[in-house]
């Protein structure tokens, strides 16, 4: 007898509203500071003149990324968590009150930056993606699996850095597919643009992206 | 009425012990990936001269960094806390049986990378550093308040990448003393050693570092 959590249930609810309305709804989970929000905001500038796009961005405390984010002309809504370091289903789902998902073809939810608790909460979303930057060390998915299990695909983010830190890029991906065999990999850099256009291919791409 | 958790119930017992020993115990704090460990191996490699000094590390996975930091010679355990994202004092209770506090001066103990819980689990430490890389945004004490006013001193870390990455060094420390006034700031690098000395000379003064 599988007992769903509070959580799974508020999840299920939203994820079968995401559906009925059209929405592909894309999460991103990282250690704070690998990049996230550098990263949605090209993706919101790039995705913003051929589709309707809106973000959820998840913090402790103030709302310096939803402003960031919300110079790409996007509607953006700024989750302050207080003292909890992850999002959570119901949070999500009272962040979209009054917001018209049939008028969205893309939701991007930035969680806060936690390589831990956040894997165990299901918002809802369709595709997950893990960020893990070129400097925080190649050893974190062996530190930190299950937010690579729990993940759909990674992206290795920041590297125009790679060489000025030394990345071992063949290390980074065997860690990785150590811990999450199959795992697409993605590497780009959000300060060049390299990289951006092969991710973006993989969401604008007939094929719904399964979870 | 102030009712003391458990955690602080073993914490001060803890500290209790490390005071009749005479051991200063100082435990680290950061972000995944911000330089806990490439730090301590430093620290540890060169007090280990003059001093007699041990280390606990804990990961969710994996005793990479265990593994690391013996390399300096230093007894070190680690403590593998499954799912846990956080140090308690009880862990580190139980990881240190066996050993005698008394032919110690220094206990050095790196907790789970995570800018969230650790903040609320006293260990029994007489110190606290709160560690932060150039490399991942100079928001950080912004947008995790907590970690940076539970500890004692601040270390930015990674200093030989502040040039490439465009470290805004104003910026970090108005971010600093913003969430906790007065806090004393080092800035160094684990990998050039610059910044090391200034640091290390605060913890071998004679006079006893304070909480
Ligand atoms: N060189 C370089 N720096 C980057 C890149 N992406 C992000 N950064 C920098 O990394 C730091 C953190 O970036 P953010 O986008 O704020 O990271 P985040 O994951 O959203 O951080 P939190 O929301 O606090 O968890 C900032 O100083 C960015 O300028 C990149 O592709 N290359
Ligand atoms: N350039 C540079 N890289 C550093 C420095 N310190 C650490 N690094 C790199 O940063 C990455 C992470 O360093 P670690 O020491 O493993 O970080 P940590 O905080 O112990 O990581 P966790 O234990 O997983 O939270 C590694 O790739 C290190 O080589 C430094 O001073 N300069
Ligand atoms: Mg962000
Ligand atoms: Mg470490
Ligand atoms: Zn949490
Ligand atoms: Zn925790």
């Amino acid at each position: 007898q599988k007992v769903l959590k509070q959580n799974d249930v508020v999840a299920r609810a939203l994820r079968q509203r995401f559906n009925d309305a059209g929405v592909r709804v894309i999460s991103l989970v990282s250690s704070p500071g690998s990049g996230k929000t550098m990263f949605l905001e090209r993706v919101l500038t790039l995705l913003a003149k051929r589709h309707r796009v809106a973000a959820l961005v998840g913090d402790l405390a103030t709302d310096n990324d939803a402003q960031r984010l919300a110079r790409s002309g996007a509607p953006v809504r700024q989750i302050v968590t207080g003292t909890v370091c992850h999002l959570e289903a119901q949070m999500v789902q009272d962040a979209l009150e009054g917001w018209d998902l049939d008028s969205l073809d893309y939701l991007f939810i930035e969680n806060v930056g936690n390589l831990v608790c956040p894997a165990s909460y299901d918002l809802g979303e369709a595709h997950r993606l893990v960020l893990f930057s070129v400097t925080e060390g190649e050893d974190k998915p062996l530190k930190y699996p299950t937010i690579f299990n729990t993940a759909d695909v990674a992206v290795i983010t920041k590297m125009d850095l790679a060489a000025a830190v030394g990345f071992d890029r063949a290390a980074a991906h065997a860690n990785i597919l150590a811990v999450r065999p199959g795992m697409q990999i993605f590497e780009l850099s959000a300060k060049t643009g390299e990289g951006l256009e092969e991710w973006l291919q993989t969401i604008e791409s007939p094929q719904p992206v399964s979870a």
